[in-house]
């Protein structure tokens, strides 16, 4: 659970299974049919964070491309179509709010587009490899505090074919999305055959009380050659409430002398 | 001087910008790239108290001062490199990503920024075709000394060039690419290694990306009198 001010990473726990293979909705996955590995179940431990492609190495379903000449057997987004390399994600977490606290459910980055299901409710998060997204899902934590999460990633728009020869991008199709261009190919890397689909970067939640601090800017100035040097600090605060904040906002700038012994 | 608390209030429901009264510092120890200093860092930490609640929300960086400049040798049509006002020889690696599959942990950048580090090298490119990369990779860098040139998304090769040409006009939808690259800039915008922002590699993006990318990270008009005399 988070504390106010920290973020907890949801790094483990995961469990992934191709679309195609589930016949649940987001809703059902996060209310009456969590997901669980077995026999005969599509569901196997994910690579979060990683790529859908790292999760199917991770169980052993393709080997690891860049060994030998083993990312041939790997079938290609191309040949396979989207939804053979579209995936569902899935894992709980503990969380229970006390009034006026937030919880903020955060992707660092998703390759390329998601739908987000969390106890039952759909957010769509919209595309894009490098951005955050960050979604207050306090409205609808669980009261018991263990939340269920379900995550649908949709590979790039225009992931491209390989041609024959190769050649630096591939066909360059993925060259008309927002992502990594070396996904199709270049002259130091074999095509990526999921082409990075995944939830690649780290995710987390992050709990607040009514006035949340976004993106602070750290800028210094310098005269007096470096003798005389100012620090200015800009933030942005978001007041989640319906009433008007009286804050106080601090800044401390510490160095850490030796061990744990700050100068202040 | 090092800390400050002011009062602000944030009207229901909005987002407001605001900019702490600047700190004074007298001689800071400044951040160095690998070769030339030690690499100084201060934890910053800024803080919300709500009347009427309690702790609100937190947040810390490291944070180093150091003033990075560069500009073109009109004799050579090399980039020139000042560090806190001294010349500094550049020896750079270039990198794209510590593994294809992004299984990118923190134990694999600090292995491999420790390794260039050690190669004497004070500067890594991320080439435009793979990723911005990640605060973890910054972290090390900063630790290290390592300067950081990082390009955006654009290469010649699937950007620009061949028969036919490869999207001519860059990726579909440029509003997409400016608010990635917006996002990705406050995303690593504090960290003292990062010294350079490229529109891409072997290739000037489409015309209005490219304006609107050097307009937003144009120096501020306030930060330009700063000066080491």
């Amino acid at each position: 659970m988070a504390e106010i001010g920290k973020k907890s990473k949801l790094n483990s726990g995961w469990l992934a299974a191709r679309s195609t293979e589930v016949e649940l909705s987001g809703a059902q996955l996060t209310t009456t049919h969590p997901p669980s590995i077995g026999p005969s179940s599509p569901w196997m431990e994910a690579a979060v964070p990683g790529t859908v492609l790292g999760t199917l190495v991770k169980n052993k379903v393709v080997p690891d491309p860049f060994y030998g000449l083993q990312n041939e057997t790997i079938i290609d987004i191309a040949d396979s179509g989207r939804e053979y390399y579209t995936f569902w994600f899935f894992t709980t977490f503990q969380c229970k709010l006390s009034e006026s606290q937030h919880l903020d459910l955060n992707f660092r980055a998703i390759n390329y587009s998601a739908e987000v299901y969390i106890n039952g409710h759909q957010k769509v998060l919209p595309k894009g490899m490098f951005r955050r997204h960050s979604l207050d899902v306090s409205d609808v934590m669980r009261p018991d505090g263990t939340n269920l999460l379900a995550v649908l990633v949709h590979p790039p728009d225009h992931p491209g074919r390989i041609p024959a020869q190769g050649g630096q991008g591939g066909d360059h199709e993925i060259g008309k999305d927002v992502a990594a261009q070396y996904v199709e190919g270049w002259d130091w890397m074999a095509p990526i055959r999921d082409r990075n689909t995944g939830i690649w970067d780290e995710v987390s939640i992050s709990r607040t009380g009514p006035v949340k601090i976004i993106d602070p800017h750290l800028v210094s100035t310098f005269f007096d050659d470096y003798k005389r040097v100012y620090l200015h600090a800009t933030l942005e605060m978001q007041n989640k409430s319906s009433w008007v904040a009286d804050c106080s906002v601090n800044v401390q700038v510490t160095t850490e002398l030796e061990g744990n012994i700050c100068l202040v | 001087e090092h800390i400050q608390s002011q009062k602000v209030s944030v009207p229901a429901g909005s987002t407001i910008q605001y900019t702490f009264p600047q700190l004074y510092f007298y001689k800071p120890n400044l951040w160095w790239p690998n070769g030339m200093g030690k690499q100084s860092l201060y934890n910053v930490v800024i803080s919300i108290d709500v009347e009427g609640f309690g702790e609100s929300d937190s947040w810390n960086h490291h944070f180093g001062f150091r003033k990075i400049e560069s500009d073109i040798d009109t004799a050579t049509g090399g980039r020139l490199f000042k560090v806190n006002g001294q010349p500094i020889f550049i020896r750079g690696g270039n990198w794209i990503l510590s593994d294809g599959l992004l299984r990118l942990s923190e134990k694999r950048y600090h292995t491999d920024i420790k390794f260039h580090a050690d190669m004497n090298f004070n500067m890594i490119r991320c080439w435009g075709g793979g990723l911005a990369e990640r605060p973890e990779f910054y972290h090390y860098c900063d630790i290290y000394g390592l300067l950081v040139w990082q390009e955006f998304w654009i290469t010649g090769d699937v950007d620009g060039r061949g028969v036919p040409v490869s999207n001519p006009n860059g990726p579909l939808d440029h509003d997409l690419f400016l608010l990635c690259a917006r996002d990705t800039v406050k995303l690593l915008r504090n960290h003292p290694s990062l010294a350079l922002w490229v529109g891409g590699n072997e290739q000037v993006p489409p015309p209005d990306i490219n304006a609107a990318l050097k307009k937003d990270l144009e120096l501020h008009p306030h930060f330009q009198t700063s000066s080491e005399n």
